[in-house]
C-alpha cells in the first residue's frame, strides 16, 4: 500500500513539466527515503535524477519498496487536470496496474480522482560516483534560463568555462558569435540573486544547447540553480526543491574528437 | 565539430 499526500501539489505538477520533454517512461521508486526517479533521454546523454523526500509530504505510507513504470506525458496530464492550490494524493495499492492522483481543492468542496495505467519498464538504475567538481557555479535560475535561451538563438553548443573572473557562457553559429560573462556578485540584497563561484581550477566545456534549455524547465521549481563542473565529466545542473529534496541533470560534454 | 558523448561510460550500470 502506497499512500503519499503532498499539500504543495504544485510542485508536483512542476517536477512533471521539468521532466517529460526529456523522458518519455520512467520507473517513480518509492521507498523510506522518499519518492525518486532516475532515467536516462533516449540518446544516453542527458540523465535526471528526482528526489522527494518523505520528511516533505505530510502523509508519507509506503509499505514495501516499489517501482511504479509511468508514462511522463500521460502523467503531465492528468497533473494539468489538478489546480496550483490542489492538494495532491498518490495512490496504490500493492500488486495493482493502476496508481491515483487525487486532487482535493483547499477548501475541499471539489475533489477529483484520476486513475492511470501503469507500464513496465526495464530502465538500468546507473550508479552516480561521487565527484569532486572543479568549479561550481551558483547563479539565479531566471538569468541561467535566459541565457540558455538567448544563446539558443545564436548557436546550438555552449562553451562553459569558469575562471576566477567569473563564468563564460559562449556559443557560435551561422550568423556569428556570442560571449556572455556573470562575474561574482554575493554583495546583492537578496541572497537568490547572487553569483557566486567556487573554484580550485578553471575549466571548461562544451555542451548541447538543447538539453541545457530542456533542463531549464525546472525553473519554477527554485530561484537557484548550480552547475557542478570538472573537465571531462557531465555537468550537474541542480534545482532544490525547497524542504523536499532536488531535481538534478547530468549532461555528458561534447568532446573534440 | 566536437562530438555528443554518452553518460555510459561515465555512470556504472548496476
Amino acid at each position: 500500500m502506497l499512500e503519499l499526500r503532498l499539500v504543495q501539489g504544485s510542485l508536483l505538477k512542476k517536477v512533471l513539466e521539468a521532466i517529460k520533454d526529456l523522458v518519455n517512461d520512467a520507473n517513480f521508486d518509492c521507498s523510506a527515503t522518499g519518492f525518486s526517479l532516475q532515467a536516462m533521454d533516449s540518446s544516453h546523454v542527458a540523465l535526471v535524477a528526482l528526489l522527494l523526500r518523505s520528511e516533505g509530504f505530510e502523509h508519507y505510507r509506503c509499505d514495501r519498496n516499489l517501482s511504479m513504470g509511468m508514462n511522463l506525458g500521460n502523467m503531465a496530464k492528468m497533473l494539468k487536470c489538478a489546480g496550483n492550490d490542489d492538494i495532491i494524493t498518490l495512490k496504490a495499492d500493492d500488486g495493482s496496474d493502476t496508481v491515483t492522483f487525487m486532487f482535493e481543492s483547499p477548501t475541499q468542496d471539489k475533489i477529483s480522482d484520476f486513475e492511470m495505467k501503469l507500464m513496465d519498464i526495464d530502465s538500468e538504475h546507473l550508479g552516480i560516483p561521487e565527484a569532486e567538481y572543479h568549479a561550481i557555479v551558483r547563479m539565479p535560475s531566471s538569468e541561467f534560463g535566459r541565457i540558455c535561451k538567448d544563446l539558443s538563438s545564436i548557436g546550438d553548443t555552449v562553451v562553459i568555462s569558469v575562471t576566477k573572473e567569473g563564468v563564460k557562457f559562449s556559443t557560435r553559429g551561422d550568423i556569428g558569435t556570442a560571449n556572455i560573462v556573470c562575474r561574482q556578485n554575493n554583495t546583492v540584497d537578496k541572497p537568490e540573486e547572487a553569483t557566486i563561484i567556487e573554484m580550485t581550477e578553471p575549466v571548461s566545456l562544451t555542451f548541447a544547447l538543447r538539453y541545457m534549455n530542456s533542463f531549464t524547465k525546472a525553473t519554477p521549481l527554485s530561484s537557484i540553480v548550480t552547475l557542478s563542473l570538472s573537465s571531462d565529466l557531465p555537468v550537474v545542473v541542480e534545482y532544490k526543491i525547497a524542504e523536499m529534496g532536488y531535481i538534478r541533470f547530468y549532461l555528458a560534454p561534447k568532446i573534440e574528437e | 565539430p566536437p562530438k555528443q558523448g554518452t553518460l555510459n561510460k561515465f555512470f556504472a550500470g548496476n
